[in-house]
């Protein structure tokens, strides 16, 4: 359901059950979740539910470090 | 603050757009921002180009991270041009500056990290660019991320950047509104909502908006 839903196609028979480990770990984090919030949110397959949860910071977060400096603001005039 | 406020029913909030494999959520935030505010301004809606940021940021790899303010410049250097103009690759390219620009930013600010002021400069002026830890994304579909479940991730972690588009209260539970940038078939047709009160994975830690 998962693969064809989300046009999944992996390299080898290896990759394929990899990526089913990870896919029942995460659903089950997944399920969890969803427990803790008492009925107020769904949690489950999503497009990155294949992906560990390196993978998935990797390929689509963006560390933002709190204690970086921040800007005054925009200068007055252009260069 | 009013009771709620959300600016995608006044028309100021267009489709959730895709990043696709690219750490540019900074950029989608921050042009949202500007899509939003300079429909409030001007009620003129535009899809604004997020390709011209990247492109034109000067960052090394602008595909692996950058803060808001970093397309707050760009937008004010150059103004931004129409999406269908100058349209998204998912990767960093040279910058191109023939291209003719719709909206123009004149400042940007930091603003509190108070979550009640936050929600009246929200309602007042229109959505507001944040930075939040998206660990608990991954598998959200729909609903409020609660307090409960917010404890599994760190709000001094931050690694995604996101758009608050207005907040709400649903069974006495106050929540904030979030435009994402994973598709309209992500979430809520590409938002989530998120406790609001409790600075909910960082969610009020770095809100910062551009002046149109």
């Amino acid at each position: 359901d998962f693969m064809s839903r989300f046009n999944r196609t992996y390299n080898s028979p290896e990759e394929q059950r990899r990526r089913l480990l990870i896919f029942r770990q995460n659903l089950a984090t997944a399920r969890a979740l969803e427990k803790a919030g008492q009925g107020m949110a769904r949690f489950g397959m999503t497009r990155f539910s294949d992906l560990t949860e390196e993978e998935f910071r990797a390929q689509l977060l963006s560390p933002m470090p709190g204690h970086a400096p921040r800007p005054s603001a925009l200068a007055p005039s252009k260069p | 603050a009013p009771p709620s406020c959300d600016w995608r029913k006044a028309g100021a909030v267009t489709p959730a757009k895709d990043q696709g494999q690219c750490g540019s959520c900074w950029a989608f935030a921050a042009v949202a921002n500007i899509e939003s505010l300079w429909f409030i301004r001007h009620q003129e809606l535009y899809n604004l180009s997020v390709q011209q940021v990247l492109d034109c940021s000067r960052l090394q790899v602008a595909c692996e991270g950058a803060f808001p303010w970093v397309a707050f410049t760009v937008a004010w250097m150059y103004g931004l041009t129409p999406e269908e103009e100058y349209p998204y690759t998912a990767c960093q390219n040279m910058c191109e500056e023939r291209h003719r620009a719709v909206a123009h930013v004149q400042a940007f600010q930091i603003l509190s990290s108070d979550e009640k002021r936050l929600a009246a400069h929200i309602a007042a002026q229109g959505p507001v660019t944040v930075g939040i830890n998206a660990k608990l994304l991954q598998f959200y579909k729909e609903g409020i991320i609660t307090k409960n479940m917010a404890c599994n991730c760190d709000p001094r972690e931050m690694n995604h950047a996101v758009l608050l588009v207005g907040y709400g209260l649903e069974k006495k539970t106050p929540y904030w509104i979030v435009k994402n940038s994973w598709g309209p078939e992500w979430g809520e047709e590409g938002s989530f909502r998120i406790y609001r009160g409790s600075n909910a994975c960082g969610i009020a830690s770095l809100p910062v908006t551009a002046t149109v």
